[in-house]
């Protein structure tokens, strides 16, 4: 399957509701510093469920748009992905060419919560449906955050036991 | 347990090597360099370490530790693409993983993600042309000082066709 | 010990807005951003810490750790430069300073490390062309496969002209 | 003052004796990944005192140059770098235009001792004739090694407190 496009809703430095893409195979992303890029990856890896500390934050709310530095403008965020099924896969009853959406949502309250075709669902199914696309939200083997690339060839053989644990 | 282990790495082990050569080949060194793991435990490798050593082009074994920047940035990459070999995610999201690398470098990685595309997707943060030159969309991001917000523009380029 | 403390922390966190401005004016920002120190013990400042804040032109205030990677570096070059300004050493060795930048902030960090080469010399080690267009002097370093060494060659650009 | 240049021999990946320079008021350095630039860099703060945990080693005999990748081919290693007095500037009795000589030399067997124009001095006396041209070891306050630039803006208060401390 392919990444279709990003819907993120007042995510970081993306106010309003902001439609990205489309995706295709080999997608390159530009711009000047400052301008966003990191934070587009931020919000592909927020909505697979990967934790704020590793999007260069502390708690949820910082993830929520600011207009002025200080002040959330919304207190609500989101993110959706949209995942096309490809040829040969079938997820959820979903077969080619159908369009699953993931979404993550950050409330008025700071809490976030998960929804698959646009219908609420806990974090285990939403983490199995991921799962049965390939997408391992543990193991992170598909996301290489800005500075990390080298320190791949630098995990401590402990640290490399841990992975192959985490794939196999 | 030992059997999950073993087939990840070994799989993972046997694909390292052949994408490695595929980063450093060149017309000057057409074999390329040499990558390999090796366990401390064999008997019960998940209690021990799992230890990567890549070896550039005409270079003799060193300490991992000795590469340079590029040569380690190179040397991560072939771990990750033959680890994403045993358990293939449907796409890639990288971000400026070639600010440590040469020109050479840069078309060499370029050149094995494009040929890769079709297995699975990549999405390449750059602040280098050869990607863009390369990619068969650009998603281009700026910055409305007005609103302070990120704005976005896609760009097909399959469709411009390669102008 | 006050004192010497004080002379040092005035003199820094004067300059560095000034050069933290020279790093980020642009045509579309004339006024470049903002940069501060402040001081969480005045009264003893040895004892507590010094704070460091750079603003981007047209970003209001936020934490340094929001910061991208390229501001984050361009930010880490006027405080670097702003407390050479306090105890010079006569000249700076770089490796890499450009390796987050985008082509317009290379440019205006090589502008500025060229403007300032009357005052300390810079040794910058760098895979971008901008810095050798602007250097004085090139040195050239390569591999010598035979014999596994270094090899370097100078290029004195002054005396070749700025063809 | 100004460096004018670096003689290196057998330090790291420069073989034999070579002489790099003349190095000029704005000087770039340039080559492919693995020639030897990031080498150069820790030559240049080898000689000036730096310790070997900054230069990528674990023991001063790491620093001199392996052929093979095993075994080092001599057991000697040297770096002289080659200081000229500027305008106005007196160095140890040096005037404008004289050249100042500061090299540190890997004996075979491990240990490393410091020369002020070829003449051996304790490293008490090297580090002063330093600070007297306004190389300060401590604060390295003139070097920044490959991927640490971004580092310095997000030290701690406590970091830059002595920071300060050092260069005052
Ligand atoms: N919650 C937020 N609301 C508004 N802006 C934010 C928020 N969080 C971060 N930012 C802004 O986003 C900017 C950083 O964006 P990002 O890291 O994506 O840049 P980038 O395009 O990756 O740049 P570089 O090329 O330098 O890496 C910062 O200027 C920061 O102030
Ligand atoms: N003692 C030594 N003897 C011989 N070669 C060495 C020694 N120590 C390190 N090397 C070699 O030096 C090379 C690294 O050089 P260096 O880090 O200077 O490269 P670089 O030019 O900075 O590259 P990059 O652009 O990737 O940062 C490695 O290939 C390493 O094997
Ligand atoms: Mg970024
Ligand atoms: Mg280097």
């Amino acid at each position: 399957g392919r990444l279709i496009r990003i819907e993120a809703e007042n995510f970081k430095s993306y106010a309003g509701t902001q439609i990205i893409g489309p995706f295709k195979d080999f997608t390159a992303v530009i711009g000047p510093n400052g301008a966003g890029k990191s934070n587009l990856m931020d919000a592909i890896s927020f909505v697979l469920g990967v934790q704020s500390k590793h999007l260069r934050s502390t708690k949820l709310s910082d993830l929520v748009f600011r207009a002025d530095g200080a002040v959330p403008s919304s207190r609500r965020a989101m993110v959706k992905v949209v995942y096309m099924v490809g040829e040969g896969e079938e997820v959820g009853g979903q077969e080619a060419g159908d369009e699953v959406h993931f979404s993550r949502v950050i409330s008025a309250g700071g809490a976030s919560s998960y929804r698959l075709n646009d219908k609420e669902v806990t974090w285990e199914s939403y983490e199995k449906r991921l799962r049965s696309i390939g997408v391992l939200v543990k193991a992170r083997n598909f996301l290489v955050f800005q500075g990390d690339v080298e320190s791949i060839a630098s995990k401590s053989p402990k640290e490399l036991t841990q992975l192959f644990e985490q794939i196999s | 347990r030992y059997d999950t282990f073993m087939q990840a790495y070994n799989l993972v082990s046997d694909n390292l090597n052949t994408i490695y050569k595929d980063l450093t080949r060149s017309s000057k060194h057409p074999l390329g360099g040499n990558a390999f793991l090796s366990l401390d435990n064999p008997e019960e490798p998940y209690l021990g370490g799992v230890k990567f050593n890549a070896m550039p082009p005409m270079k003799r074994f060193r300490d991992m530790e000795q590469l340079s920047g590029g040569e380690k940035t190179v040397a991560a990459l072939g771990l990750l693409f033959a680890i994403h070999s045993f358990r293939p995610a449907p796409f890639f999201v990288m971000d400026e993983i070639d600010a440590a690398l040469d020109n050479i470098n840069v078309k060499k990685v370029c050149n094995y993600i494009q040929g890769r595309s079709g297995d699975f997707q990549s999405i390449v943060i750059s602040l280098k042309d050869m990607f863009y030159e390369k990619a068969d969309a650009l998603v281009g991001i700026c910055r409305d000082h007005a609103t302070n917000s990120s704005r976005t523009l896609t760009l097909d380029l399959e469709a411009v066709g390669e102008a």
